[in-house]
């Protein structure tokens, strides 16, 4: 038996909608600990990791462990009629080839449930070490999503270079290039509006801008995000999930042949 | 320019 009663229904809404077009299928994992996605792109070159603490939930219960593969373009459409202050309980008994998932008003003067199957799901799982990352960059996910979208307008792929001069997005394509530098700003009064740079070695990699665009998508669920290079790594784009856990992104860089 | 799989970088469980 499971049964996981959130609050704030639009977070789920929100995680769906930053996830549906990197991942077609996945398996979502249930346990003590908390609600839980890990999915790679169907070419193997990024991947998601969702986590969504128990505690973050006001009422969680989850008697066994239990993965549940869902179509995320049929799940994301279930979403869609929530409202965005609607409470959402996900449900579903051990066993069963369905999911439930009931919207709540505030007002509780609207109750909806939206069953929907389950399907199989093949899924590699992979194990990511924590690791020492060269540099970590935490900015506005704002600015973030807005230097993505304007470098694919002038190229393909994105080099994000860290110095101490600050960090470097740069392109190029047919009509010319692009390069747009963020230095480090603390002296704002918002700290979600800052630029933090830690480096501890220059490092400079290039990525798909497709990816890092689709990655995008999740920039309503935090002010921030964070952004952590290793020049033998994938780079890991992090938007925290406020009091309930985290929406992590990785990507493969393109390396010489 | 190339790009490998996460699954060079990681490794797989489950």
């Amino acid at each position: 038996m499971l049964e996981l009663r959130l609050v704030q229904g639009s977070l789920l809404k929100k995680v769906l909608e930053s996830v549906k077009d990197l991942v077609t299928d996945a398996n979502f994992d249930c346990s003590a600990t908390g609600f839980s996605l890990q999915a790679m792109d169907s070419s193997h070159v990024a991947l998601v990791a969702l986590l969504l603490r128990s505690e973050g939930f006001e009422h969680y219960r989850c008697d066994r462990n239990l993965s549940m593969g869902m179509n995320l373009n049929n799940m994301s459409k279930m979403l869609k009629c929530a409202g965005n202050d609607d409470i959402i309980t996900i449900k579903a008994d051990d066993g069963s080839d369905t999911v439930t998932f009931m919207f709540e008003s505030p007002t509780q003067d609207k109750i909806a449930d939206f069953e929907m199957k389950l399907m199989d799901i093949d899924s590699e799982h992979l194990g990511i070490p924590e690791a020492e990352y060269h540099a970590i960059v935490r900015m506005p996910s704002a600015e973030f999503a807005r230097i993505c979208k304007d470098l694919s307008s002038i190229g393909d792929t994105v080099v994000i270079s860290v110095t101490k001069e600050g960090v470097k997005f740069s392109t190029r394509g047919d009509i010319g290039t692009a390069n747009i530098v963020c230095r480090q700003n603390t002296s704002v009064d918002k700290p979600e509006e800052s630029t933090i740079i830690e480096m501890n070695e220059p490092v400079s990699l290039t990525f798909a801008l497709r990816y890092m665009n689709s990655f995008t998508k999740a920039t309503p669920l935090a002010n921030s995000v964070t952004i952590s290079l290793s020049s033998e790594l994938p780079v890991v784009v992090e938007y925290k999930i406020a009091e309930m856990g985290y929406i992590r992104f990785y990507l493969a860089p393109k390396i010489e042949d | 320019c190339k790009v490998q799989s996460l699954i060079s970088y990681y490794y797989k469980w489950g």
